[in-house]
């Protein structure tokens, strides 16, 4: 099935 | 000091109910502008944000700057013991461990206090860009909670695709497939059942149902649902809370590898 990206991949820690 | 008076504390019960599943542990950060939360889930696949602004609360104090670690579990279990009518006071002293709920009854009859340890949080704050999305549909919130409760009976995963016919629903299992589609219907008696897309370019993605299906617990906050969807970007869940703010959901997508 499809890969589960996370979410820390499209924001960046502040 | 910290000390904060919502007369319509169902509104932070019904918040606390909608996040308590997706997020164990989260900090609470009171700053003037407001009463507000970021956190992921402990996959780190979803993000929930909250924002209650001052404005919407009957009494809003804050000396300065606060962030108060909850277990949500402990703090649903607390503001459970509210009325869905009852008054809910948040009240923090400066330094102290402990955060303060006060109940009152709508006639004064009844007051109780619970008071909650609070518990220090190494949380990662992300940043979270201002985007241009390629398609935004608003939809009634139980309309939204329905289909992805009925896709979730048929696979485990939604595409969400919005072309300019409306925006389609599709899932695919053991048992067989199954395709929604629901169309621009702006033509009802009430704004809230409109169904609107916006939609600058076409866009199709692929979300895990089991977090959408979490999401869908804020319903009760808002009639409508906005679904804010880029092709290279988390999708945006957004429940409006009636002139105090929002939550907001960002799920990341699932790719062909």
């Amino acid at each position: 099935g499809p890969k589960q990206l996370a979410i820390t991949r499209f924001f960046s820690k502040v | 000091m910290l000390e904060l008076r919502l007369v319509q504390g169902s509104l932070l019960k019904k918040v606390l109910e909608s996040i308590k599943d997706l997020v164990n542990d989260a900090n609470f950060d009171c700053s003037s502008s407001g009463f507000s939360l970021q956190a992921m889930d402990s996959s780190h696949v979803a993000l929930v944000a909250l924002l209650l602004r001052s404005e919407g609360f009957e009494h809003y104090r804050c000396d300065r700057n606060m962030s108060m670690g909850m277990n949500l579990g402990n703090m649903s279990k607390m503001l459970r013991c509210a009325g869905n009518d009852d008054i809910i006071t948040i009240k923090a002293d400066d330094g102290s461990d402990t955060v303060t709920f006060m109940f009152e009854s709508p006639t004064q009859d009844k007051i109780s206090d619970f008071e909650m340890k609070l518990m220090d949080i190494d949380s990662e704050h992300l940043g979270i860009p201002e985007a241009e999305y390629q398609s935004i549909v608003t939809m009634p919130s139980a309309e939204f909670a329905r289909i992805c409760k009925d896709l979730s009976g048929i696979g485990d995963t939604v595409v969400i695709s919005v072309t300019k016919e409306g925006v389609k629903f599709s899932t695919r299992g053991d048992i067989g497939t199954a395709n929604i589609v629901c169309r621009q219907n702006t033509t009802v008696d009430k704004p809230e059942e409109a169904t609107v897309i916006n939609m600058s370019e076409p866009v199709s993605l692929t979300f895990a149902l089991r977090y959408m299906n979490s999401f869908t617990k804020a319903t009760t906050l808002s009639n409508t649902v906005t679904i804010s969807l880029s092709s290279e970007l988390p999708v945006v869940v957004e429940y409006k809370i009636a002139e105090m703010g929002y939550i907001r959901f960002y799920l990341a997508p699932k790719i062909e590898e």
